[in-house]
């Protein structure tokens, strides 16, 4: 399984369609404080189905979406597509938030639940626990975890 | 299963204790079950210290552990990518170009994602994804690919 | 007394306004007192943001809030000496420049002391202690002036 | 007031009787990871009368004595003597403690009680909560700080 894409849309400070390519080897995302590159971490945690509003360092899930900044106005929808490739075939995760608070996920563009999102990545290392991903400021945590956590960890590397 | 827990166990401890003097010269690591069987214990031995408590060490030196153990999951069961925020900033150059290294190799079956604001991660990537704000308050990409 | 503390508020108050805008070059930021007159919220904005969250900020805007506020009681009543411990991590080279061009104005009549991995610090520093452990376990330092 | 020297004996990893004099302007201190950095900040933090063990990264006080490495044995004793100027005076600070776990406070070579270090201190500005002493993985406390608390650091500026 690898990674092809990621398309942030309306997602935090992402006002504008954007796309990410995924490449073989070693990517590094560089930029000014405040431009946005924790806010990519947070998308890709969050398209996978992060219900957590503490780790996405918001208050409550509609801040995701878009607040409006000097030049704009507000948006009412945040949506984040991630695109992986399988065994050749190509499978797309989506998952879109209106102002309202409706939630929505699809998989290849058909409406789904959020189990049926866990039941795809469960198992292929991809996934909003995933050890593999380490927050800012979070580095320390692999290295602090009690014995019983450190045990779960390995456990689910079987 | 408890073999199939033990046999993992056996594997990351395995890997735990080639990556540690990696990244800690010198240095050793192991990995325990306790003694009621019920969690793992993580011991470090930097070089020529004792074996202390983990509260004890520097910044930098928990860093070091954590990513050594990362790199034992990892090893262990491969992750198709890791994406890491910052994890270079308690590193000195020594310590990261020796991360680095390391990255690189898992980056052969792993695609690695880091943001950093450190030159010495830049320059050991393959592609550099360049985020700005020109428009104010809204974030734009350039992809500058380097090898 | 309440005149005591609304006079001390006023100027650090007026020094986070100045402080603010040169380290978020085009932002602002203030303090005020809370409804209640209980306690003081801290707002900022950053250049063509919407004023939010603490949360929703960066780790670097974050660490640029702690400096202005903690330059704005620097002003308002000097302590003799200023300890940092890793500072500069979260931040962008410009944003470390700036940040270095006030501490030199402040080391002016206040001992600045800042422990760091990184080159830019260094190379805006007057006096560099390095720390060593040659022999192991044991610290030891030698001191390189530079002036 | 003016820092002029720190010396640790037997303080953490500083086995050996080192002298820090501090100079005017912006000094730095680098070195390798665990080379002992940090352990100069909890150096002054102590001396000054730090009586959490949690801020000091250990479990018990005594903790702070030099444990032993490959070449040394432990030791049975940590001092830490701080020198200042004011107006002209000299004047020094230390602190010493024992393996079996007696702690002492000295001010001139006179013995004291933590009380009068934290007299001599207090309104100068240097002391164990002083705001200007920003531990490492600190930076970010003084943004996030409650309002109340806030309040009280704008409090003890006065
Ligand atoms: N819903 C939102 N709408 C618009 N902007 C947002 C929203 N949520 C967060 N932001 C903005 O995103 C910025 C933070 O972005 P991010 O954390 O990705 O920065 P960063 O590039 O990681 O910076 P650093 O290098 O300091 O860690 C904040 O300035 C915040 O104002
Ligand atoms: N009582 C003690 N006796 C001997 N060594 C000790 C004692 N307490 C701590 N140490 C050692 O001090 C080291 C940590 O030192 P310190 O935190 O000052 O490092 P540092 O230079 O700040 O590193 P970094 O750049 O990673 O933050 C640890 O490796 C630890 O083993
Ligand atoms: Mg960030
Ligand atoms: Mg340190």
């Amino acid at each position: 399984m690898k990674l092809s894409s990621l398309e942030l849309f309306g997602f935090k400070s992402f006002y504008n369609r954007t796309v990410f390519r995924f490449s073989d080897g070693v990517t590094t995302l560089v930029g000014p404080n405040g431009c946005g590159k924790s806010n990519i971490v947070d998308a890709i945690v969050w398209v996978l189905g992060e219900r957590g509003t503490k780790s996405l360092r918001v208050k409550e899930m509609g801040d995701v979406i878009f607040h409006g900044s000097n030049g704009r106005k507000p948006v009412n929808l945040a949506e984040v597509t991630l695109s992986l490739t399988d065994d050749g075939q190509d499978i797309s995760i989506k998952r879109r938030i209106y102002r309202d608070g409706i939630n929505e996920y699809y998989i290849n563009g058909e409406i789904v639940r959020l189990k049926d999102v866990q039941d795809l990545t469960m198992g292929t290392g991809i996934g909003v626990n995933s050890y593999a991903i380490i927050e800012q400021g979070n580095i320390e945590y692999l290295a602090q975890m009690k014995p019983v956590e450190r045990r779960t960890v390995i456990e689910e590397t079987s | 299963s408890k073999e199939l827990f033990l046999e993992t166990f056996s594997r990351v401890n395995d890997a735990f204790q080639r990556f540690a003097p990696m990244l800690f010269k010198g240095g050793k690591g192991m990995l325990a079950l306790d003694a009621e069987g019920q969690g793992v214990e993580l011991y470090i031995q930097p070089p020529g210290k004792k074996v202390v408590r983990m509260e004890l060490l520097s910044g930098g030196e928990k860093a070091l552990i954590s990513l050594s153990f990362l790199l034992s999951l990892m090893e262990t069961k491969p992750s198709p990518f890791t994406l890491m925020d910052e994890i270079d900033a308690p590193l000195d150059d020594a310590n990261l170009v020796s991360l680095l290294k390391i990255m690189q190799e898992i980056s052969k079956q792993t695609q690695v994602v880091l943001i950093t604001h450190n030159r010495i991660t830049m320059e050991s990537s393959n592609t550099i994804y360049g985020i700005t704000m020109e428009e104010e308050g809204i974030s734009k990409t350039i992809a500058i690919k380097l090898a």
